[in-house]
């Protein structure tokens, strides 16, 4: 099977619903820096339940798109306190995001993992439509051979090197993981 | 527990050389580097530590931090290739992995990522450089739209062009 | 102590914009971006925290951290060479700072290096980049002697072949 | 005033004593991985006195020039304990080594800085052949704007985004150290 597309709504720089695919076999990611090419290796990451933290975010409710168009450059400058920036945010901005990621078996068939987060940092998980618990969510990708948990198949930007200068105690865990 | 670990362990072992000297081989070095895993306690081997090692060419043997940018991460490929071969994930995503290599070692990743890809491996690979992304069947070009604010995509298949 | 302090940080604070600006300015955002440095204790800042901000073209405010790589590194450079300003070293030495870096990126560097590059700032850049190494005055080239296992270096004026 | 040329022998890669200049206004380094670029950038700051935990090296020793022509397959498989590996070390490897950076003043005159480090990893200063404490190195450094200590001139692989997302405390600190 592969990963035939991802569609999502409102996730970090993509704003509204896209749909972005179809992957082959060998898709390459283009684009100028800033683009938001990232953004997209995060969404996959997401939906597939990697912690926020490896998706350069403190708190899941910053993975929401989230407009500029209410910031003005008095709102940015120094002097200006966290509370009113928090209350700046614009009334017109997204409240929750998903992404799906449509999974294509060898058959054809598609199965649709869907992951959403609303403003309280709560996550939902749906296969096919069907809620429910991440423990079940995650032991069908184990299924599929998708080990969130040892994310062997993730390489971050900027991550690749430390791969190989990892501690042996990472490496034995990451094989632990895996076997 | 100690079995699925040896059995992992043991088949990534067996891969690792391999697939690092595919990523090291070259006309002036038809032979490549060589690469091993070392366990540092043989008793309880999931407690303790296994060691990567990997030697370019002609290198001498020494520690993984003396290793330049470029070669610690052509080492670094082919653990993480090596590791995955024992329970393939269907799919990988690379973001940037390709930064601090020059033109031979982005051709010979290149190279590896067209020769193993296929329906049962997918590759999404991000890439700044045009002598990587060349070569992919399909290309995801992501721009801003800066008039909305937004990322938006484009996907090209690139092998509807092939002569 | 005060004084000093408040001496450099008055200088660089007047800096990091415009040089930041040069840095992240195009036919399509002529403005560029803003950038700035706020002091977190302003009784005694010489103990507390600098925070710098950067924000590129129609960015959001919003923490160094949401940015991407590439303006990231712009983010970085600008804040190196605007600390520099105020009690300039005669060099500077840079080792792939352009690692994370577009092909637009790679040029605009490249420009604030050729502009910026006199008798009295000297810069020692290596880069795997050609259109960043195109645009030096010298080139150092290093190459691996495998008969000796030693590197070994060629140096090249091309101020030279200037037609 | 400016780095003229570096004059080096056996420092980490390379062999023997080389020349390496002279440099210009706007110098690049280029060259396949693992030739030795970082290792020359790791020579300059070498000879100014960085650290060598800056410099990928654990102990000053390290830096001295070893050849691998001693060193078998046996010899670096698992099972050969650390002390044999150590002893196997090349008779004919230099002790010692040294960088000399070349400083070239506006009037034309040269002012030669030089560090050498032995197999104990005792480091000696010299400038235009007069051997001092690096106390008094370091000073004459600081007249022509070189700040070690705050290498504020030296940007090593890998470290370039860091300036940015370095912690205030860390800013500050690295602007009291240029003021
Ligand atoms: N919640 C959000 N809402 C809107 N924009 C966001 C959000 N989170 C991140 N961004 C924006 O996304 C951009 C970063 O995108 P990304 O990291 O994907 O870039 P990139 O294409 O990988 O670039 P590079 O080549 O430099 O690595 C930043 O400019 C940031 O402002
Ligand atoms: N003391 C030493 N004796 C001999 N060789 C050494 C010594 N220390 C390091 N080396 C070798 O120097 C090489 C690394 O060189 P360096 O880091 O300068 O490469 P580089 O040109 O910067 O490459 P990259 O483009 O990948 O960053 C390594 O292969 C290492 O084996
Ligand atoms: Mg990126
Ligand atoms: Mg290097």
């Amino acid at each position: 099977g592969r990963l035939h597309r991802i569609e999502l709504e409102n996730f970090k720089s993509y704003k509204g619903h896209q749909t972005i695919g179809p992957f082959l076999d060998f898709t390459c990611v283009i684009g100028p820096n800033g683009a938001g090419k990232s953004n997209l290796m995060d969404a996959i990451s997401f939906v597939l339940g990697v912690k926020s933290s490896q998706l350069r975010s403190s708190q899941l409710r910053e993975l929401i798109y989230r407009d500029r168009s209410d910031d003005t450059e008095d709102n940015a400058r120094p002097g200006v306190s966290k509370s009113s920036r928090a209350a700046s945010s614009n009334e017109a901005d997204p409240r929750k995001t998903w992404v799906m990621a449509v999974y294509q078996k060898n058959d054809g068939t598609e199965v649709k993992f869907t992951r959403s987060v609303n403003m309280a940092g709560v996550s939902e998980y749906k296969i096919n439509g069907k809620v429910m618990l991440y423990a079940d969510y995650d032991k069908r990708l184990q299924e599929i051979n998708i080990l969130v948990k040892a994310r062997n198949f993730l390489v971050f930007q900027g991550d690749v090197e430390a791969i190989a200068s990892q501690s042996p105690k990472d490496l034995t865990k990451l094989i632990e993981q895996i076997s | 527990r100690y079995d699925r670990f040896q059995k992992a362990f043991a088949h990534i072992s067996e891969k690792i050389d391999e697939i690092y000297k595919s990523l090291t081989r070259s006309t002036a070095f038809p032979m490549g580097g060589t690469a091993y895993l070392s366990l540092e306690d043989t008793e309880e081997p999931y407690l303790d530590g296994i060691r990567y090692h990997a030697m370019p060419p002609l290198k001498r043997f020494r520690d993984m931090d003396q290793l330049s940018g470029g070669e610690k991460t052509m080492a670094a490929l082919a653990l993480l290739f090596a590791i995955h071969s024992f329970r393939p994930s269907p799919f990988f995503v690379l973001d940037e992995v390709d930064a601090a290599l020059d033109n031979m070692n982005v051709a010979r990743i290149g190279q590896y990522l067209q020769d193993h890809a296929s329906a049962d491996l997918q590759f999404i690979v991000i890439s700044l450089k045009s002598s990587l992304y060349e070569r992919g069947q399909g290309l995801v070009g992501i721009y801003r739209d800066q008039g909305v604010n937004s990322s938006r995509t484009l996907t090209l298949a690139l092998d509807q062009f092939e002569e």
